[in-house]
């Protein structure tokens, strides 16, 4: 795992819990609001379930710690998306809270029942930049989710051991949390 | 803009087929490419380094040059080593097929060096 340089990270009182919102103006059509809000909850709620870090969707975009917006070419923070594949989305480190996907993706919440051979899974992609918003950089690990690419139709969102201890050397653990089954889901997962 | 269905498939040497960028497509033809190698249109490639943290400018030339020389092989090294491909310093199948798979716009050179997991 790798951080961000200068090994940045939300700081909030404990227990700690962030806000997250969606830009009333950049959404995508094909896939609907209620689909990508559950899509986010469940990508959100993976990390917490790892660090004592909790995330509340509210309605107050301009008041939210992380904003989640759809947007196409050159949006205006210098990293312009570059249409289908390529790029499929970036965010900031922390306390910035940006995070941006690249709307001309075909973004599919069920890929295996996906007909486009480009379709993006939005929960693999959502689960990787929740990664950033945290402090993570990329992983050198194929398997874990902070590595840097994506196959189009391919699924990744179960957080792997390289990604819990980076994000835990962040954060800490979940008091909930414990090693010994993750590393019992990902042996039966390899078996 | 390029529309989905322009997306190219390549059927690799594992017969897996793969739906690769179309934008980033095109590096394919660099495969096997090498130190000495000189390739037209290598200067993007160059570029897809520059843009993800691998090769810096050139100092003395204006743009890049579309011949693999020594800092351009650095650069893979680095990229190799980085997203735990075997490190050759060439464009081999795996190196290419990393190269124009979709991702993350995040740089990777914006983050520290890798911290090994205690397995």
């Amino acid at each position: 795992y790798a951080y961000f340089n200068g090994k940045p990270r939300w700081t909030r009182g404990a227990p700690m819990t962030l806000t997250y919102a969606f830009s009333p103006y950049n959404m995508i059509d094909r896939v609907s609001v209620p689909e990508i809000r559950a899509v986010f909850k469940r990508a959100f709620s993976r990390w917490a379930s790892v660090i004592p870090v909790s995330f509340q969707e509210t309605p107050q975009y301009d008041k939210a710690d992380i904003t989640i917006g759809f947007y196409l070419g050159d949006h205006g923070d210098g990293e312009p998306f570059d249409g289908v594949l390529g790029v499929l989305a970036h965010a900031f480190s922390p306390q910035n809270g940006r995070f941006h996907l690249d709307a001309a993706e075909m973004w599919s919440v069920d890929v295996e029942r996906e007909e486009s051979r480009v379709a993006v899974d939005l929960e693999s992609v959502a689960t990787h930049e929740i990664g950033h918003v945290l402090g993570l950089g990329h992983s050198s690990v194929k398997e874990a989710v902070m590595y840097p690419s994506l196959s189009p139709r391919r699924k990744k969102v179960d957080l792997k051991i390289d990604d819990v201890a980076g994000v835990q050397s962040l954060y800490g653990s979940n008091p909930n949390f414990s090693f010994s089954s993750l590393l019992q889901s990902q042996n039966s997962f390899n078996a | 803009r390029i529309i989905p269905e322009s997306a190219t498939v390549i059927t690799s040497e594992s017969h897996k087929t793969q739906t690769h960028n179309a934008t980033w497509h095109d590096f394919s033809k660099f495969l096997y490419a090498e130190r000495g190698s000189h390739v037209s249109g290598m200067s993007e490639l160059k570029k897809y380094f520059h843009r993800f943290g691998y090769l810096s400018l050139p100092e003395t030339t204006p743009n890049f040059t579309d011949t693999f020389d020594s800092q351009f092989e650095t650069a893979v090294f680095r990229y190799q080593k980085r997203l735990g491909l075997p490190v050759t310093g060439k464009l081999d199948s795996e190196t290419i097929s990393t190269i124009v798979a979709p991702r993350c716009g995040v740089s990777d050179a914006a983050t520290n060096g890798i911290h090994a997991t205690r397995r």
